[in-house]
């Protein structure tokens, strides 16, 4: 059977064709999932990859990894991309540049913006879960869309309007988020 | 696990009682000290909580699995499953028409005034989040009493509100060795919402508790109380960067940062009661 299960088994996918894009903004960019039900290999592995491209001043969606450890490797641009820990505290707060790494633990709050050149910012993220999965703070299927909005009024100590733009502010945009603007932002 | 403190477990075992206390507005928590030779060996962590009536435990994650068993009181708990829809909505009156269909003149006419006032409705809702025709959205919400195990899955966040006429007691406990967690096999608390916590732990107490630890390790610590902060995550983004993801003022983005909020991570609901969608019982019982 071994022939069978593992000699046989397709080793490679390409995940920077725009096209196979598994989340797409035509402002913010897209994200390509490649996890074990597109590879199966990926579930002997125990690893799965990102590949997302995000257009300048887009706004990576605040988030943490549920269940993996991530490596961020930028291929091309730049971002400020920020990670803080459970304590509450940021233990990363600087640019990740073509050819730069980071690595983002399991849990810990993310969030990045493109840098404001034409390049925008494009990484591939190894993650230690074949099924990687992670989980929004905001926009749509979120943590804070899934609570009621008086929760997040008396969570946040604000009026209940405000508690629903809180939640709705983003409509149905996710992971991918396009700038206020538009257009470019002074770096 | 054997390395984590499974050798010491040839010498006598002993009952527990928490050490860390993190008091909040309206309730506490008391953690059992995970460094404990019996709990580090389980692969455990343990805590129990107390929340006041009308007391909202505050939105957040953690890096391990837990199950946590009612010991009294009555509440709500809404766990959040990153990527599941908002099954619980209420929506606005201005909905849309569903499709457009065949109308005899009379229908037509009256049907062409309908549609009117609609899209004015529509253009004023339009000017705000309104515009979704959704009032709230939520997923789910589990009623717990007292005898209730709920489970709460790694890396869901999730808050409780204490609805009852009593105190909400709970006892958590957290599995850190759990595949899910690819962490330390420390309990991580990772908050969303409120601001700085102070954990307050009587190291005199914890010493006493501690199990197999040596003389001069006792005599090494003081006697004084230590202090650990921690602060929502939210805090530690740029605000700025913030109010542009969530789309929302500076001001709005310094509150859910809530670094001057002192209420800690259980906090008094300012209205008698939390405004959340559930079916009522009457609902239930409704004819078809």
């Amino acid at each position: 059977g071994v022939d069978e299960a593992l000699c046989s088994m397709k080793l490679r996918e390409n995940v920077a064709d725009a096209g196979k894009a598994d989340m797409y903004t035509p402002n913010g960019g897209r994200i390509t999932v490649l996890n074990s039900q597109k590879l199966p290999v990926l579930k002997l592995i125990q690893m799965s990859v990102n590949r997302g491209v995000m257009r300048p001043n887009a706004i990576l969606a605040p988030h943490w990894n549920i269940n993996a450890h991530a490596l961020v490797y930028a291929t091309s641009g730049r971002a400020r991309l920020q990670i803080v820990s459970n304590a509450g505290k940021r233990v990363f707060d600087g640019e990740l540049r073509r050819g730069q790494a980071v690595v983002v633990p399991q849990s810990f709050a993310v969030m990045a913006r493109a840098g404001s050149e034409e390049e925008g910012f494009a990484w591939v993220s190894f993650q230690t879960s074949d099924n990687a999965m992670n989980a929004p703070i905001v926009g749509k299927t979120s943590a804070l869309r899934g609570m009621p909005a008086d929760v997040l009024a008396n969570a946040f100590g604000v009026s209940q309007e405000a508690a629903r733009r809180i939640k709705f502010g983003r409509g149905q945009e996710m992971a991918i988020f396009s700038p206020a603007s538009g257009g470019r932002r002074p770096r | 696990q054997m390395s984590a403190g499974c050798g010491r477990l040839d010498r006598p075992l002993r009952a527990l009682e928490p050490t860390r206390r993190v008091e909040s507005e309206a309730g506490a928590t008391e953690f059992y000290d995970e460094r404990d030779a019996q709990l580090s060996c389980a692969g455990l962590s343990a805590a129990r909580i107390r929340i006041q009536r009308n007391g909202l435990m505050l939105p957040s994650y953690s890096n391990s699995p837990r199950l946590v068993y009612v010991l009294q009181g009555q509440g709500n708990v809404g766990v959040v499953i990153p990527g599941c829809p908002e099954t619980y909505q209420q929506t606005t009156p201005q909905m849309k028409a569903p499709e457009r269909e065949e109308y005899d003149d009379d229908e037509r006419r009256g049907r062409r005034r309908e549609e009117s006032e609609e899209s004015e409705s529509e253009g004023r809702s339009r000017r705000g989040y309104e515009q979704y025709a959704i009032r709230d959205e939520h997923q789910r919400i589990t009623a717990v009493r007292q005898g209730d195990v709920v489970a709460i899955p790694a890396g869901s966040p999730f808050w409780v509100h204490n609805d009852g006429d009593q105190t909400l007691v709970a006892f958590a406990v957290y599995d850190v060795s759990n595949n899910a967690n690819q962490l330390d096999k420390t309990f991580r608390h990772f908050r969303l919402a409120g601001g700085q916590t102070s954990t307050q732990q009587g190291r005199q107490q914890q010493r006493k508790q501690r199990y197999g630890e040596s003389e001069s390790e006792e005599s090494e610590s003081s006697e004084s109380e230590q202090s650990n902060e921690s602060y929502n995550i939210l805090s530690a983004f740029d605000t700025e960067l913030l109010a542009e993801s969530i789309r929302v003022s500076r001001e709005t983005a310094r509150k859910l940062q809530g670094r001057h909020d002192r209420r800690g991570n259980i906090v008094r609901v300012r209205r008698a009661h939390l405004r959340v969608l559930r079916p009522t019982t009457t609902e239930e019982t409704t004819r078809n």
